[in-house]
Order: structure tokens, then C-alpha cells, then sequence
């Protein structure tokens, strides 16, 4: 049996858009710790992987591990149908073939319930190094999600550019090109506003805005997002999720062909 | 000219 709620369908929504504009499916493992997803989207550019921890649910009871594959753009019609809060229940049967999410209004007089098919879904699933990345740096989210939106118009491509004073963000095109400078902030007085910087070594790398606009997605789920970046090796875009995790976006930089 | 590899020569199947 398997069975986790959450006070509020809120949070739910919120993952399922910052995953579904990259994925069309995905297998949510779960187990006592909690629910794991980890997928790379079609074109295998770049990998999804979020963590929910089993702690930070209302209830959750998991006796057998669990894969569940699910059709994401289903969920998010399902997830529709809630009010964001009421309260929600994902409940399972141990080898069943379908997924019930439960709704129920905050004065219990509402409650509906919907069934979904699960999938067999043969995705691989990647394992990643620990990896101590030359330059990390925390921003607040809508800043982020403005540049990518704002370069993107641009080029294909942005390069970020990280140094201990800061980091900068250029597209360059037949239109023209762009520049965005961040310092690290001097005063931390509101810390999600903040722009800090960790860095061993400085980095420029090229990535894709298409990828970096599909991940600001997640935006509404954290203040802060976090970029980890070493030369030759796949940034890591994160937005913490309150208590309860955490979502990773995996995307390789461009190379000189 | 750059090109995008895939995520996969990165990482390894678990």
C-alpha cells in the first residue's frame, strides 16, 4: 500500500508544471524516504530530477518500493480539477495498475476522487556523480527566469559567465546582442534577494535558452534558484521546494563542434 | 559552430 498526502494541492500543481513542458511521462519512484523522479526529456538533452522527502508529507505510508509510471499531461488535467487547498491523497496498491488522487475541500464536505492508468515505462535512470562545481551561484528565481526570457530574444544561445564579482549572461544574434551583469550582492538584508557566489575558479559556458526558459518553470515553487557550473560538465539549475525537496535540471553546455 | 550533446554521455545507466 501506498499512500501520500499533502495539506495543499498548491505545491503539486506547481512540480507538474515545472516538469511537463520537458516531459511527456515519467516513472515517480517511491519508498520509505519519499518519491523520486529522475528523466531526461525526449530529445535527451537534458534531465529532470526531483526528490520529495517522505518526512516533510502530512501522512505517508509506502510498506513496498514502488515505480509508478505516469502520463504527465494526464496528471496535470487531474491536478486541475483541485482547488488549491484542498487537501491531496496519491493512493496505490502494491502491483496495481493505477494511481488515485484524492481531493478533499478544507471543510470536508467536498471530495472527489480520480483514477488514473499507470504506465510501463522502460526509461534508463542516470546516476550522477558528487561533484564539487567551479562557480555556484544563488539568485533570486524571477530574476533568473526575466533573463532567460529577456536573451532568448536574442539567440539560441546564452553564455554565463561566472567570476567572483559576478556573474554575466550575453546572447549575441543577427538582431544585436545582449548583456546582463549581476554583482554579488554586498548587504544581504533580504537573503531571496540576494546574488551570492561561490567560486573556486571562474567559468564561461554556452547553453541553450530553450532549455533555460523550460526549467524557469519552476519559478513559483522557490525564491532562489541555484546554478552549479564546471567547464565541461552539465550545469545543474536547482529550486528548492519548502520543506519538501527539491527540483534539478541537468543541461550540458554547447561545444565547438 | 556549437553543437548540443546529449545528456547521457555525462552520466552513466544506474
Amino acid at each position: 500500500m501506498f499512500e501520500a498526502r499533502l495539506m495543499n494541492a498548491t505545491i503539486l500543481k506547481k512540480i507538474l508544471d515545472a516538469v511537463k513542458d520537458l516531459l511527456n511521462e515519467g516513472t515517480f519512484d517511491c519508498s520509505d524516504s519519499g518519491i523520486q523522479l529522475q528523466a531526461m526529456d525526449n530529445s535527451h538533452v537534458s534531465l529532470v530530477s526531483l526528490t520529495l522527502r517522505s518526512d516533510s508529507f502530512d501522512k505517508f505510508r509506502c510498506d513496498r518500493n514502488l515505480s509508478m509510471g505516469m502520463n504527465l499531461g494526464t496528471m496535470a488535467k487531474i491536478l486541475k480539477c483541485a482547488n488549491n487547498d484542498d487537501t491531496v491523497t496519491i493512493k496505490a496498491q502494491d502491483n496495481a495498475d493505477t494511481v488515485t488522487f484524492m481531493f478533499e475541500s478544507q471543510n470536508h464536505e467536498k471530495v472527489s476522487d480520480y483514477e488514473m492508468k499507470l504506465m510501463n515505462l522502460d526509461q534508463e535512470h542516470l546516476g550522477i556523480p558528487d561533484t564539487d562545481y567551479s562557480c555556484v551561484v544563488r539568485m533570486p528565481s524571477m530574476e533568473f527566469a526575466r533573463i532567460c526570457r529577456d536573451l532568448a530574444q536574442f539567440s539560441e544561445s546564452m553564455v554565463i559567465c561566472c567570476t567572483k564579482e559576478g556573474v554575466k549572461f550575453s546572447a549575441s544574434g543577427d538582431l544585436g546582442s545582449a548583456n546582463v551583469k549581476l554583482a554579488q550582492t554586498s548587504n544581504v538584508d533580504k537573503e531571496e534577494e540576494a546574488v551570492i557566489i561561490e567560486m573556486q575558479e571562474p567559468v564561461t559556458l554556452t547553453f541553450a535558452c530553450r532549455y533555460l526558459n523550460a526549467f524557469t518553470k519552476a519559478t513559483p515553487l522557490c525564491n532562489q534558484v541555484q546554478l552549479s557550473m564546471s567547464a565541461d560538465v552539465p550545469l545543474v539549475v536547482e529550486y528548492r521546494i519548502s520543506d519538501l525537496g527539491h527540483i534539478r535540471y541537468y543541461l550540458a553546455p554547447k561545444i565547438e563542434e | 559552430i556549437k553543437t548540443q550533446p546529449d545528456i547521457k554521455q555525462y552520466y552513466w545507466i544506474a
